[in-house]
């Protein structure tokens, strides 16, 4: 899947497998990742597990879990909130209007999580205030929110060439040209940037045309949950997905 | 340092005059009014560093938990209604209004293939 860390870096990865994202005092969040088509090692998430820690005077310790059978509106325990206060509780479960999207707060972290089921995988998304996470910490265990993926689990390939042939979309198994995938992404997203570039990989990969959504709703959760980062979301060394040169930018 | 406010509210919460004449407050009242106690002392730690009184309260309470044979965990408030939330908890339990509003915030995201 692709990875937008807590530090702002940009990356896809491997990570087969169950996965840990966040991992401190007040929450836990674990993923698992499987293949999406077979002889390449792409993945994308199939099942998400948060843990809310227990938080004195606002909260018992509560668990959610998404998989691509089921996107509960409630914790694991049956309950839609944690914490004693009825009707005013600081960590709930809200439904969404649109199907397939849980958005989770927790008051008392200041932190808001967004979870969407696209086609059969799931996306995740979450915005934590900066002084709960250990960002200088380089001992604080993996953590791939905080520290990113390990460098054998990288993928840089479809950034530097994803015009050329490429074993992670063998020609003879392509539902997609890169040109088709290319347009395709166009329509959804407005901007040529890293959301784009994923949303490119992503039916190059996969070819699935309900794909190209991921990017799309990866981008309307961090418009959602943290606008002002918006504009930190166009890469300067915009790369042009049909010929992989780098752009003008 | 606003601990005799804690002070305070402890005192009100615990006093007869909360419970009918006859009444002996339950055990059950008591360790809620005693871990709100604890709540509005925490919430005040930092401004209250090196206040007698304050770590002579945090010290009792510490005491008076195990006197009594209270859970640390639980409700911190009684007898509201629905939706009424209590106001020093309500605060503990609003990051941001418990933290100001400057407070930087990072993004995380996984998404696709």
């Amino acid at each position: 899947p692709h990875l937008r860390t807590f530090k702002d870096e940009f990356q896809t990865c491997k990570v087969e497998g169950a996965w840990p994202l966040i991992d401190n005092q007040y929450l836990s969040v674990q993923v698992t990742n499987v293949p999406v088509v077979l002889g390449s090692s792409a993945t994308a998430t199939s099942k998400i597990t948060l843990i809310f820690k227990s938080y004195q005077g606002c909260t018992e310790q509560k668990v959610y879990q998404a998989t691509t059978e089921d996107l509960p509106l409630a914790f694991s325990d049956g309950t839609r909130t944690g914490g004693w206060q009825e009707g005013a509780s600081s960590l709930r479960i809200l439904e969404k209007p649109d199907a397939g999207q849980v958005e989770i707060q927790a008051d008392y972290i200041g932190s808001t999580v967004i979870i969407r089921q696209v086609g059969r995988y799931l996306t995740f998304a979450i915005r934590v205030p900066e002084e709960t996470l250990n960002l200088s910490e380089e001992s604080a265990g993996l953590q791939l929110c905080l520290h990113g993926c390990p460098k054998n689990e990288l993928i840089q390939e479809h950034r530097l060439s994803l015009g050329s042939s490429s074993p992670l979309w063998p020609s003879s198994r392509r539902a997609y040209t890169v040109e088709m995938a290319t347009e395709q992404c166009r329509h959804i997203l407005q901007v040529e940037d890293v959301y784009f570039q994923s949303c490119v990989f992503d039916l190059l990969t996969t070819g699935d045309p309900e794909f190209s959504m991921a990017a799309y709703g990866a981008l309307e959760d961090l418009k959602a949950l943290y606008p002002s980062r918006l504009k930190l979301q166009t890469v300067s060394k915009t790369i042009n997905v049909a010929t992989g040169a780098p752009g003008p930018g | 340092c606003r601990i005799q406010r804690c002070n305070a509210d402890y005192v009100a919460a615990t006093s007869p005059s909360h419970a009918l004449p006859e009444e002996t407050p339950l055990d059950v009242d008591y360790c809620i009014a005693l871990r709100a106690y604890s709540v509005c002392t925490r919430k005040t730690a930092k401004s209250c560093r090196g206040d007698l009184v304050y770590h002579s309260a945090v010290f009792r309470i510490k005491e008076l938990f195990t006197q009594h044979n209270c859970s640390s965990d639980g409700p911190t408030s009684s007898a509201k209604a629905p939706g009424t939330p209590d106001p020093l908890v309500s605060e503990l339990c609003n990051y941001e209004s418990r933290s100001g509003f400057q407070k930087k915030f990072a993004h995380c995201g996984l998404f696709g293939d």
